[in-house]
């Protein structure tokens, strides 16, 4: 009786160690699911639209008044480059990759 | 249409090795 007494107690530092791991989060400073704000923002406009060659840069540029066109083009290059969206009819048009 | 579909499917790999 006396071993299965032992082997039923689990050890102090086992579970110290899975509270410390939950604790990973960190608060909003964050990015969220790896996307920086501008490039999230681009991402769900280029997700909203139903046209099926996609949105073109000079669309984002009009709908994103407060965000630089080299902003938008350094945000669309990293989706692109991360394969969140895709270039259709030329290289000024993109449709994102998740929503099809 | 393509071009269309053959990025689509390069950006899918991307994303799904991304995943990975």
């Amino acid at each position: 009786r006396k071993d299965l007494m032992s082997a039923s107690r689990v050890p102090p530092s086992f579970s110290a160690g899975i509270s410390a791991m939950g604790g990973h989060g960190g608060g909003g400073s964050m990015p969220v699911n790896g996307l920086s704000a501008h490039q999230s923002q681009v991402l769900n406009l280029i997700k909203s639209c139903p046209v099926p060659e996609g949105m073109s840069l000079q669309e984002l540029k009009l709908q994103l008044h407060s965000m630089s066109m080299s902003t938008i083009k350094q945000a669309v290059e990293f989706l692109s480059n991360e394969g969140h969206i895709y270039s259709t009819v030329d290289d000024d048009h993109y449709k994102s990759t998740d929503n099809e | 249409r393509e071009r269309i579909r053959r990025n689509k499917e390069a950006a899918r790999q991307l994303l799904a090795q991304r995943n990975v």
